[in-house]
């Protein structure tokens, strides 16, 4: 593509188009745009973030990460094109353009890029990190087991060879320490959106405990209108509650850490299909999924800015 | 590349907690290679399994000699791939 604009937002794209994506996107829009860069990956990828930001000293932010399970392809599609979408509505659209003058958006689209790399080159199944583990022939880490709440409690396994094996230690996956480091050192971010697919749920903490969360009431509360303002578009059904009362015990996932750190609006999607193609969700889908999945992050950015804490 | 040739994604629906605890002693049998896309939670939410061609038959085996129910998913994983693939090029191509 030679701008953003003839880019292919429909079909699925390698690590390096998407690289090549970020960087076309910066030079197009500098004055709302930049990369960060926050780490390297085990097999030394860089690791970037997108920042939109229309100015201010470290103003109250938004994170949204896509693809820390490297074969959900979705959902690095639709980061593409939100970050688009976002660049797009900037001053054409009042919503947008509100939460843009008041905070910041960080945008981490490949948020596990030797995995994603693999899915592109060896094996399109593939969910973890690629860093080893020592005393085993199995790799990889599940990077939404590697938080510090709860880590290696029920809801993950001590297994190197699972999907689901938890590493060693919290934090032992540079993938998962970068965005901590990064979250801790900024110290003002509000909401903390972290996106997966499939089966449509809209979830907030907690996954590893069955006690709810200080702020259920209200996260229960906007989880309802972001999902009725996703349904609103072409009709997607969305489940939407704890991680532990709506899917399956979870220990040491993202948002339950983030929600710990104090970052109240702290949820994470689960993207389209209910049963057809799971993760092999075809390209035609990528624009309308992306789609309503926005109006949904619309809700949640929209509350969080009218609702400073 | 891996293969996929075969694989199937089965969409099994455990009635009870009895059945959701057989499905979930599947997951601990490693040399059937089984890939659990939604895992075992609760009677009535679907789980969604990728079954290796060579443990096809095995595996319908267990669930319908203990009265659980399912239904193929995706019949052929790696016929996707191959049309997601497909479409990549062609869209690189052009």
């Amino acid at each position: 593509a030679t701008s953003t604009d003839t880019f292919n937002y429909a079909t699925y794209h390698t690590l390096e188009e998407i690289y090549d994506f970020i960087d076309q996107l910066v030079a197009e829009h500098p004055q709302l745009v930049s990369k960060i860069q926050i780490g390297n990956t085990y097999e030394g990828r860089p690791i970037y973030v997108l920042k939109f930001s229309t100015g201010g000293n470290n103003r109250p932010a938004i994170w949204i990460d896509t693809g820390i399970h490297s074969r959900e392809w979705v959902t690095q599609a639709s980061g593409v094109w939100f970050a688009k979408k976002i660049t797009e509505d900037y001053g054409q659209d009042p919503t947008v353009t509100s939460i843009l003058d008041n905070l910041d958006v960080f945008l981490e689209i490949v948020t596990n890029p030797d995995g994603f790399a693999f899915t592109h080159s060896q094996n399109r199944m593939w969910r973890k990190t690629r860093s080893r583990t020592s005393g085993s022939f199995c790799i990889g880490v599940d990077p939404n087991r590697n938080w510090d709440a709860g880590f290696g409690k029920a809801g993950a396994s001590s297994n190197p060879c699972s999907d689901t094996y938890h590493g060693k230690t919290a934090n032992s996956e540079v993938e998962v320490k970068s965005i901590v480091d990064f979250v801790k050192n900024h110290g003002n971010i509000k909401a903390f959106i972290s996106i997966h697919s499939y089966s449509q749920l809209l979830l907030y903490p907690y996954g590893y405990t069955s006690e709810p969360a200080p702020d259920q009431k209200e996260l229960h509360q906007v989880a309802k209108s972001a999902v009725t303002a996703l349904a609103s578009l072409y009709g997607t059904k969305y489940q939407y509650g704890s991680i532990i009362d709506t899917i399956y015990q979870a220990s040491g996932s993202t948002v339950d850490w983030t929600y710990n750190q104090g970052i109240k609006y702290s949820f994470t999607f689960e993207l389209r299909d209910t049963g057809r193609y799971g993760f092999l969700l075809p390209a035609s889908q990528i624009i309308p999924t992306a789609q309503e999945t926005w109006l949904a992050l619309l809700t949640i950015m929209e509350h969080t800015q009218t609702h400073p804490y | 590349s891996e293969d996929f040739v075969g694989h199937q994604v089965l969409r099994i629906s455990a009635a009870n907690e009895a059945q959701v605890q057989k499905v979930a002693e599947l997951q601990d049998l490693e040399h059937l290679q089984l890939d659990f896309w939604r895992g075992p939670a609760r009677p009535g939410s679907p789980i969604d399994v990728r079954v290796p061609f060579p443990s096809i038959q095995a595996v319908k085996i267990f669930l319908e000699a203990h009265g659980i129910g399912y239904e193929i998913m995706i019949e052929d994983v790696q016929t996707l791939l191959d049309e997601e693939q497909e479409q990549m090029s062609a869209f690189r191509a052009r």
